[in-house]
C-alpha cells in the first residue's frame, strides 16, 4: 500500500528530526524516499548534520559517534510511531565520546516509561544511569554465572577495579 | 507487557540452569569480556525465532549447546524460557494474544542417540510450534530480527545500510 | 617462495602463541595453514581459546572482546618478526573490558621502545598508560583543532567531566 | 625512525593549518566524537598513499578538502604533511633512503578553476611522485594499508576474516 508507507515514512521522519535534534544537541536530522511518487521502487535516504558542520556533510563522512547516535535516533523515532514492548542493546555505546553515552543512556531512561529498555555495556556513564543492574561473570572455567548482590556501586567498581590498580 | 526475565539452560555458555531476572525499566547488563552478557540477547533471539543462526552467532544449533567449557563435559541439549508479564488492559485485551497474566515461551533442542537436533517449543508449558510464537509475537511487537533488537557491532548499521535496505526496515514496520 | 612464507608463518606463530598466552591471561593461540605442502593455494586458519574455555571453540562464538584480544595479539606477533616504525590504533579498546584495555595499553607502552604507538581512544584506562596526549576538539563551528596544555590529567578529566555532572 | 609529527592544511575538518606533534613512544589522542581524531589516521594514509579513498571514508578526492564547516566557506585545495625522524644508523643506513636527518612527506590536493582535482607529492619541500613515495615507504616498512594501521571498527577484523584473506597479509609481510 503505497499511501500507508508514505504516511508512515512523513509520521517516523518527523520523529526522526525531533529526537536527532535533542541528542545532536541542536544538529539537524531528515529522511527522504528516494522515489517520493513510487517509495517501494526506491529506498529510504537519510542525512543527518551534527552541530557546527557544514550542511554538506555526507553520512559517510560523519565519525563512528557521530552514525551511532543517527543510528539511535532513528530506532527511538520508529519507537515513537510504533513501539516495541522491549529495546535490546548490546554495547550501543561502544563508540560514544561520554557526553554522547549519557545522552543515549538517559534517552533510555526517559522512554522506560513506555517501554523496557535492556542495555549491555562497559562504560560506566551508562551503568550509573540504570535503574537495575545484572552482572554476568564466567569465573575462570567457561561456565557463565549472574553475580550475586549486584548493584549499580558494584556495577561501577566492577569495572573501576582494573583502573584503581594503575594507580 | 514487559520481559521478567530469562531462564537459561546449558545455552552456549551457560552450564545448567541460570535464571536472569529483569525489571520494567531500565536494565544494564554488564561484566568482563567473554562473560556471556552477548549470549543472554541470543538466548532472547533464539525463543523469538531469529531468522539464522549466524545471527546468534552459531554455525549450527549444535554449537548452541553447552560445551562442557573448561571440563570438556558437553550437554545433550539447550533450553531458554521467556518469561512475560502479560496483564489485560481495560479493554480485556493483552499484549500477547493468550489468556494468562504470565507468559513463558519455551524453546528446547536436544541431540538424539544419533546425534541429530530436535527442536521444540513449548506455551506455558504446553507443546507449542514456531509458527504459533511467530504469530502471538508479531500481534505483540516483539518479532525476531526486529529494529528493537541491536546486536554488538550493529550499532551504526542503521547509518551505514543502503536506502533501500532502509526502506525495507521500515515497510517491517509500517 | 613457497619455502619462504612457511618459514615466516612458523615463525610469527610461535611469536602468537606466545603473545596471545600472554594478553589472554593463560589462554591457548596458534595460526596454521590450510595446506601446509601447498601454502600458496590454502589461507591461514587462526585459533584462540581464552582460559577456562574449552578446546573445541571456534573463533566465530568468541565475544567481541576476544575477538580483539586475538587480533591484537597477532598485530604484535607479526611486529616481533617484521616491525613497522609505527603502530596506529584507532579505538581498538571499543570492545575491551577495563582489565583487557589495560593489558592491551599497557602491551603498547612496553613495546614503544621499539615502535611508535599511536592509540586514538576515549577510555580512560589507555588514557592513564600513554606517556604523551593530544586532545582534539571541534569548538561547534566544524572546524578541528588541538587543545593546548593538554597532559594526562586533562585527558582523563575531558572524559570524566560528564559523568561528574551526573552525580 | 619515528613519526614527529603532522602538519595538516584544511584536509577534511581541519580548518586552515594546524599542526599534530607526536613523540618517540606511546601517544593517547582523545577527545569528543566528530572532533576530528580518525581524520587524522586518513592524514596519514592520505600521505602514505591508501589504495582506496574509501579506505580514509571519501567518494572522492573533493571530500577531503576542508567544505566550510558551519560558516560554508570551502576551501580550494589541502595539504598534508608527515614529518619523520629519520637517523642514521652506525653503518649509515636510514630507514628512509634519503640522506637527510628529518623526511618531510607532503602530498597535496587543488582544485582548479574548472574544479578538477590536480595531486601532487614533495619530499623535502621538491616535487616528487607518488610512486617514489611507495619505494621509499616500502624500505622503511612503513606502506600504506598495513598491518600496523587498524582503523576505527576495524579491530575484530583480523579475527574474523576469511583464512586466504589472512594469509595474504601475511604474505605481504614475508
Ligand atoms: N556452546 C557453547 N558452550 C560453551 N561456551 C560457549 C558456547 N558458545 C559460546 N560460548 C562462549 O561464550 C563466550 C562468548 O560469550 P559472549 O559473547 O556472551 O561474551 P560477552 O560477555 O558478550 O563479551 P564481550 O564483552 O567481549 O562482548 C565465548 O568465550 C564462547 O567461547
Ligand atoms: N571535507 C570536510 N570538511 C569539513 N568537515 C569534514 C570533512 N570531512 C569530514 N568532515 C567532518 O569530520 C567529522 C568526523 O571526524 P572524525 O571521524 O575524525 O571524528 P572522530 O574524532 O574520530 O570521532 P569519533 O570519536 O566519533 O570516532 C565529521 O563530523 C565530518 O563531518
Ligand atoms: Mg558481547
Ligand atoms: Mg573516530
Amino acid at each position: 500500500r503505497k499511501k500507508r508507507l508514505s504516511a508512515v515514512l512523513k509520521e517516523v521522519d518527523s520523529n526522526f528530526r525531533e529526537v536527532y535534534k535533542n541528542l545532536s544537541g541542536g544538529g539537524k536530522g531528515e529522511l527522504f524516499l528516494e522515489k517520493p511518487d513510487d517509495p517501494f521502487k526506491g529506498g529510504l535516504s537519510m542525512w543527518a548534520k551534527p552541530p557546527g558542520k557544514s550542511s554538506k556533510v555526507k553520512l559517510e563522512q560523519l565519525s563512528g559517534g557521530e552514525q551511532s547516535m543517527a543510528s539511535l535516533a532513528l530506532i527511538f523515532a520508529i519507537q515513537d510511531y510504533d513501539p516495541s514492548p522491549f529495546y535490546y542493546f548490546d554495547e550501543v555505546d561502544q563508540n560514544l565520546d561520554p557526553i554522547n553515552a549519557e545522552r543515549i543512556a538517559t534517552m533510555c531512561r526517559l522512554r522506560s516509561e513506555k517501554a523496557q529498555f535492556i542495555q549491555v555495556t562497559l562504560r560506566k556513564v551508562s551503568l550509573q544511569l540504570a535503574d537495575h543492574h545484572i552482572g554476568i561473570t564466567h569465573a575462570g572455567d567457561g561456565c557463565s554465572r549472574r553475580i550475586a548482590n549486584f548493584d549499580r556501586e558494584r556495577a561501577i567498581e566492577l569495572g573501576e577495579k582494573a583502573f584503581s590498580e594503575l594507580k | 507487557m514487559y520481559l521478567k526475565g530469562l531462564e537459561l539452560e546449558n545455552f552456549k555458555s551457560f552450564k545448567g540452569q541460570v535464571d536472569v531476572p529483569f525489571i520494567r525499566g531500565f536494565t544494564a547488563i554488564t561484566g568482563p569480556n567473554g562473560s556471556g552478557k552477548s549470549n543472554c540477547g541470543d538466548a532472547i533471539q533464539f525463543v523469538l525465532g531469529t531468522k539464522s543462526n549466524k545471527n546468534i552467532r552459531a554455525d549450527n544449533s549444535k554449537d548452541l549447546i553447552f560445551n562442557g567449557g573448561g571440563s570438556n563435559r558437553p550437554a545433550r541439549g539447550c533450553k531458554v524460557t521467556l518469561i512475560f508479564d502479560n496483564p489485560a488492559a481495560e479493554d480485556e485485551r493483552r499484549s500477547l494474544n493468550i489468556d494468562t497474566d504470565e507468559v513463558r515461551l519455551t524453546r528446547s533442542i536436544r541431540l538424539t542417540k544419533s546425534n541429530n537436533v530436535v527442536s521444540e517449543y513449548f506455551l506455558n508449558g504446553e507443546s507449542s510450534s514456531r509458527n504459533h510464537f511467530r504469530m502471538l509475537l508479531a500481534g505483540a511487537n516483539a518479532s525476531a530480527d526486529g529494529y528493537n533488537i541491536v546486536l554488538q557491532g550493529d550499532v551504526t548499521n542503521l547509518a551505514r545500510m543502503t536506502p533501500s535496505k532502509r526502506r525495507k526496515v521500515l515497510d517491517k514496520v509500517a
